[in-house]
């Protein structure tokens, strides 16, 4: 049964790269996991990897006791709103940020350790019809609400203790942002998907946006995941949960494409399909670096080298049920995939 | 891909198109 998992079911190639079984948690208490993720945490003179598991009305934080064994060190407790997300935010310790809303987000909270008093707390960040959110380095928070009138986009700077030190706001383009993503590397930089299939660029110190470009319409509703720049062009990871599979390259899970910003012309540079032979589509996914992952339709977990275009493993639906989750861990190199049953198991 | 798919490219595109673009 374990081994069976840890093989790639790659019906067209060598099995070069796999996925290697690490640790299992499981929370017999969560009665439908809504999302998993990691936090870097503080705590004794030592900083580690921690695991954060959400239900709708829950947000656990687990430590690894042994190599292969984690324990729950907290679990706060949300029961006005449910839960929808956990918002990974990069490079920042003891803060764990959450997303709480009904259909759409509807609050930001942050939920985090604090020494003064020794205990756990939670804090609000921001109210609103929140569209889309994401968290920058530095602890900054960006995110996208709507009004009936307009659409308000603002950058948050978060303090030590889970306050909130200065906001920006940022120029919104006529189209609804749907996604974020930091350039890496340029701090004042950040790009954004809209309704529209376009990609925006925005100077987060300035608040410009800077720069509308199409996506082109063959992929609608293109959410962004990464994007970095490179000899003078933003390269964007980008993933259509709507695309339609074609005969010449079957079902798109991801697309790498490379813009001039000077320009807003683009091309693309790679494309991630749906391994061969695996019924379904594209649900939802993460990032890493170059490599991708996503949970489909079918309820199998793939993983994908994104630059090269191949799928470089696959996780069947084990005896648990189909996979509901599929992240990243901060560090990389680990993925974490969960049930809706609030099992969760790390893979290398 | 090639300079000509794409036009002209700047390494400085940040700095330009924040100068150019409306405050």
């Amino acid at each position: 049964d374990v081994v069976e998992q840890l093989i790639p079911l790659l019906p067209d190639g060598p099995r070069e790269e796999s996925l290697q079984f690490v640790s299992e948690l499981k929370d017999p208490s969560c009665p439908c996991a809504v999302d998993v993720s990691t936090v870097w945490w503080a705590a004794a003179g030592r900083r580690e990897l921690r695991v954060v598991t959400a239900s709708e009305s829950s947000v656990s934080l687990w430590e690894p006791l042994a190599p292969d064994c984690w324990g729950k060190v907290h679990t706060w407790h949300l029961r006005e709103i449910p839960v929808i997300q956990i918002v990974p935010l990069p490079d920042t310790c003891n803060i764990v940020c959450v997303a709480l809303g009904e259909l759409e987000i509807g609050e930001i909270r942050l939920l985090l350790y604090s020494s003064e008093t020794d205990s756990f707390k939670h804090s609000l960040v921001k109210t609103g019809n929140i569209k889309a959110v994401v968290g920058l380095k530095d602890r900054r928070l960006v995110s996208s609400s709507r009004t009936m009138q307009e659409q308000q986009l603002e950058m948050v700077s978060l303090s030590e203790t889970g306050g909130s030190k200065d906001r920006q706001t940022l120029m919104p383009p006529e189209e609804t942002v749907t996604a974020f993503a930091e350039v890496e590397g340029m701090r004042e930089a950040l790009v954004g998907t809209t309704a529209g299939n376009s990609v925006v660029i925005w100077n987060l110190k300035t608040g410009q946006l800077l720069r509308k470009m199409d996506v082109g319409y063959s992929y609608p509703a293109s959410i962004c995941h990464r994007a970095y720049s490179d000899s003078g062009l933003l390269f964007v990871v980008l993933s259509h949960p709507h695309a339609k599979e074609s005969e010449s390259c079957g079902s798109p899970a991801f697309r790498v494409v490379a813009f001039n910003p000077r320009t807003g012309r683009s091309t693309g540079v790679m494309f991630s399909c749906l391994p061969p032979g695996r019924a379904g589509r594209y649900l939802e996914g993460d990032v890493w670096d170059t490599a991708g992952a996503a949970v489909l339709t079918s309820g199998a977990v793939a993983v994908w080298d994104l630059l090269q275009g191949r799928c470089t493993a696959v996780l069947p639906p084990g005896p648990a049920g189909h996979w509901a989750l599929a992240r990243w861990a901060a560090t990389g190199a680990v993925l974490l995939a969960g049930h809706r049953n609030g099992t969760v198991r790390l893979y290398r | 891909c090639s300079e000509s798919d794409l036009g002209p490219i700047s390494l400085n595109w940040f700095e330009e198109l924040s100068a150019e673009a409306p405050p």
